[in-house]
């Protein structure tokens, strides 16, 4: 996972995430 | 439990997670091909990777609104869109193309013809992709339905390397019950409407794998300039 850096920190950014 | 099920299937009722699908829709992404560049084999695939990296950075903005994909610990996001990021993209190009007759439209200002696949060395996806658009077509597939079994396609996307399965699986049941309700709403004369739509699956995992293995040869090749995070995906599929 340590190779995945762009995913990682776009997942990181918060933007407004939806919770059940 | 059964009775909330009984509930959710009346026209009343709108459907929550379809709403808020529709809602976390990505804007639409132009190509702009170069044009400094002469037209060629080269120029189409690196536009089209240059569109495919733009569009993943909106699909996992996109992931994160699906209600429920943001509670799933951050490791297992990974592995979902490391899975299915090429199911997604090959999905909006086919919901796209479904008015225009034998064409791809990757992007508004960028519909490819067989003639022009072909001349970019990719005939084979072309026809895959088609296939599946001839699928849908058929079935006159819906925007609700298109971002429901998109959310799906991420959620099943079969990754060898989730940690917690049973958060996956709470996932994927509440995305399939979204889509059942719909269909119970929507399409009642066609009960088998849902499974039809969940039978399409595996020609868009084929149809992505075949993709992946293109595009990692085009990687491999090296004559293609490509962006970070498409290199990244790519590589986390080989």
């Amino acid at each position: 996972k340590e190779k995945h850096k762009i995913l990682h920190r776009l997942l990181q950014n918060s933007s407004s995430p939806v919770d059940l | 439990e059964p009775h909330r099920k009984q509930a959710s299937c009346s026209a009343q009722e709108e459907n929550k997670v379809v709403t808020l699908l529709l809602g976390a829709e990505p804007e639409k992404v132009c190509a702009m091909p170069d044009p400094a560049l002469p037209d060629s084999d080269i120029k189409a695939l690196t536009t089209l990777c240059d569109l495919a990296d733009r569009e993943l950075v909106l699909n996992i903005s996109w992931a994160k609104h699906i209600p429920g994909f943001s509670s799933l610990g951050l490791s297992d996001q990974m592995s979902l869109l490391q899975s299915a990021w090429m199911e997604i993209l090959i999905l909006r190009v086919a919901f796209r193309s479904l008015l225009c007759e034998d064409k791809l439209v990757f992007a508004e200002d960028y519909i490819m013809d067989a003639e022009q696949a072909e001349s970019a060395g990719l005939l084979e996806l072309h026809k895959a992709i088609l296939q599946l658009v001839r699928r849908y077509r058929s079935m006159r597939l819906e925007r609700e339905e298109f971002v429901t079994l998109k959310a799906i396609a991420l959620a099943n996307s079969d990754s060898m390397h989730i940690e917690d399965v049973e958060a996956v699986q709470g996932l994927q049941d509440s995305l399939h019950e979204a889509l059942l309700d719909y269909e119970c709403v929507h399409h009642s004369e066609d009960p088998r409407r849902t499974g039809k739509l969940i039978m399409t699956l595996p020609l868009l995992r084929q149809t992505s794998t075949k993709a992946v293995r293109h595009f990692c040869s085009i990687k491999q090749d090296g004559r293609v300039p490509m962006h970070k995070l498409f290199l990244e995906l790519l590589d986390a599929n080989v």
